[in-house]
């Protein structure tokens, strides 16, 4: 069950190209092509046109001289992980990364050069002696060595980590990008973008936060440490062995009585539902059984029965302690007011504000009215000769009834209302209308049978 | 929905995040637009990739096979005006449209509905006993007048909301119906008059239900629709 490209990191719509390069592809599945450069012995990567799906066998690595990457949405890049990792795995004998000092900063002597130290470790394209780059070409217990360029000192150990200690994880190890890639348990960890031996949802496209790269050891279900699906079909998950940070890492600024984004950092006190339901204690198994306890989860504070966001659900939530309710979101807890401070205001809606104000209530930089881009404006100068469209400034050019507004400079937010508010006694009368003909087209008809149909 | 019935609302859409789970509702206004509430996301900017919406289906859970179901990745998130909590969501493709999924009207600019006007709430939250946990369920409700339901809340609503008249016995939206729609009966067509929002009890007796007046909204709903 164990897949080929477990060997290989992956660098998404990446070409390796190189001057030396002749762009020779053969029509294979990835994983042939996988299973090619891994049974030749020169070989270290390959690209793969997705496309045509050409496999491109490569003998250099993006740390090889005269290579770049290159982007391409049509190719992916996969390099083989001992080339690529800066930690060891085991003793490090099949390390071949390009550090080339020692750990006490000693410059390593170039493997085909006997002076000033003579040795018997002759390169080969087995043994990956090359350059003058740290390798453990003896399975030396203390990892990867090298000759010393200085006379007195013949060999030095290069003091390469292994993967486990070479990055701790603070907290629960949400945060982890380190390159562990086997369970606790010593069985290999699956490829989180395939869907073989075990079917899963963590489809790294589906989670671009959560760096579910390779095979790597992850944690992007709030587990208590970082995981992965096992390459074994009897066993679905494990737990990774990995390092923990001596502090706990930078902890988030706190909030209390409102929350931000998904109210990670929330510390307040509300302790029901957003309809009334009281929660259930973090640290009591009744009415409802979890896993998420307190001492488990040092960093997210699930003290008494408050809402908390553990595992970054949607916004603060709780058990609940109503049998039939296991968990709901504490929607009522206010969100902290994300909008920038107002400098300037406006009467009416804001059809005759002249000021210069030129951002949007989030503090986005508003785009020219003249200008093309980001946005490709509808509404621009010449259709309202009236309005004084200047520069970037804050218009209300169409009587927006929220006021004045702008098109962004944030290519994700075409327009949006502008950081000034309604001047202080500027009351808006009732607008509410009551219109007697109204007509509604292709909207808003079901066919009331249906569900009696199926009912019966 | 509490002291509902399981129903058929074709424009009420399930919002799920990245693990399949429901968690917020939706109204389908256009075939690439739904209309929800803020509380339910992170931000204005959110990554939402790889939630969906859910169209088609009066399951909760519907099966993998389940042939009516439409599932539409979410491409972005805009938030309306700030006091509005209002927010649309850009689907990645059009949804297709059949007697299981269908748009629901806007209502005009400014408009205010009668007061008596028969509507509608629907979706696939909590039931606390009164109904089928995995079905969508459907409850009715009348508007009140909104002088009446500020004495009747003492003050605490605002022009931009409105209310639905109490009943003796509990009926309304509850946990995981927030963002879902108050449909209202209007010239024998379904309009989104209101929009279901947090920090409401559920279906709290002999008191009105708030929702956001969306008719205060219509101009920046259809301002989105046609600069996005």
């Amino acid at each position: 069950q164990r897949s080929p490209l477990n060997d290989f990191q992956r660098l998404k719509a990446t070409e390796l190209v190189s001057v030396s390069l002749q762009k020779e592809e053969k029509s294979v599945g990835v994983e042939e092509c996988a299973r090619q450069c891994t049974t030749i012995l020169h070989c270290r990567a390959f690209n793969y046109n997705w496309q045509s799906h050409g496999c491109q066998l490569l003998r250099l690595t993006q740390h090889s001289p005269q290579t770049q990457l290159q982007r391409n949405v049509h190719y992916d890049l996969y390099q083989k992980k001992a080339y690529m990792r800066n930690c060891i795995v085991g003793d490090g004998s099949s390390y071949r990364g390009t550090q080339s000092v020692t750990e006490d900063r000693k410059t390593c002597q170039h493997w085909h050069l006997k002076v000033p130290h003579d040795h018997r470790h002759s390169p080969s394209a087995r043994n990956g002696l090359e350059e003058n780059y740290c390798r453990n070409p003896d399975n030396d217990q203390g990892g990867p060595w090298c000759y010393t360029v200085d006379p007195k000192i013949r060999y030095r150990s290069c003091g390469i980590k292994k993967c486990e200690d070479a990055e701790c994880m603070s907290c629960n190890g949400e945060d982890y990008q380190g390159f562990v890639d086997h369970t606790e348990s010593g069985k290999e960890c699956q490829c989180w973008d395939l869907q073989f031996p075990h079917k899963h949802p963590y489809q790294p496209n589906k989670y671009p936060d959560k760096d579910l790269r390779d095979n790597y050891c992850r944690n992007p279900d709030s587990s208590e440490r970082p995981w992965c699906y096992t390459t074994d079909p009897a066993t679905q998950r494990e737990y990774c062995h990995i390092q923990k940070c001596t502090e706990n890492g930078l902890r988030l600024a706190t909030t209390t009585g409102c929350f931000r984004l998904k109210g990670e950092d929330y510390r307040g006190k509300a302790n029901t539902t957003s309809t009334g339901a009281p929660c259930q204690r973090w640290d009591s198994q009744t009415p409802h059984q979890h896993s998420f306890l307190p001492e488990k989860y040092e960093c997210k504070d699930l003290k008494e029965n408050y809402c908390r966001n553990p595992d970054g659900s949607e916004a603060p939530w709780c058990f609940t302690t109503l049998r039939n309710l296991r968990m709901a979101f504490c929607f009522q807890i206010k969100r902290c007011a994300d909008d920038v401070e107002v400098e300037d205001c406006y009467y009416g809606n804001g059809e005759e504000y002249q000021g210069t104000v030129s951002k949007t209530r989030k503090g986005i930089t508003c785009q020219k009215w003249s200008e093309q881009s980001p946005d490709k404006p509808q509404i621009f100068p010449t259709i309202f000769p009236t309005v004084r469209l200047e520069k970037n400034y804050c218009r209300n050019p169409d009587n927006d009834s929220h006021g004045p507004w702008c098109y962004t400079m944030d290519p994700r937010t075409q327009f949006d209302y502008c950081a000034i508010k309604p001047c202080a006694g500027d009351k808006k009368p009732s607008i509410l209308l009551n219109p007697d003909n109204i007509v509604f087209e292709h909207c808003g008809r079901r066919d009331e049978r249906l569900y009696n149909r199926r009912s019966r | 929905i509490i002291g509902g019935h399981i129903g058929n609302s074709p424009w009420t859409v399930s919002i799920r995040n990245r693990k399949g789970i429901h968690f917020c509702g939706g109204s389908l206004v256009k075939e690439q637009w739904v209309i929800s509430t803020r509380q339910c996301f992170s931000s204005c900017d959110a990554d939402l990739s790889g939630y969906e919406v859910w169209l088609g289906t009066l399951f909760k859970n519907p099966g993998p096979n389940d042939p009516d179901k439409q599932a539409i990745p979410i491409l972005k998130i805009v938030c309306g005006p700030s006091e509005s909590l209002l927010v649309m969501l850009k689907l990645e493709r059009p949804a297709v449209l059949n007697p299981r999924v269908e748009l629901i009207c806007l209502p005009p600019e400014q408009y205010i509905v009668p007061e008596n006007t028969k509507c509608e709430i629907a979706g696939w939250g909590e039931t606390r006993g009164t109904g089928n946990e995995n079905m969508l369920h459907v409850a009715e409700l009348h508007v009140m007048n909104n002088q009446e339901c500020k004495v009747a809340l003492r003050g605490r609503m605002k022009e931009s909301d409105l209310c639905t008249q109490p009943l003796q016995i509990g009926v309304g939206a509850c946990e995981g119906d927030f963002g879902g729609p108050l449909a209202c009966l209007t010239h024998d067509c379904w309009v989104l008059e209101g929009v279901i929002t947090p920090s409401r009890v559920c279906a709290r007796k002999d008191k009105p239900a708030l929702f956001t007046r969306v008719s205060l909204y219509v101009d920046w709903i259809n301002k989105v629709m046609k600069l996005s």
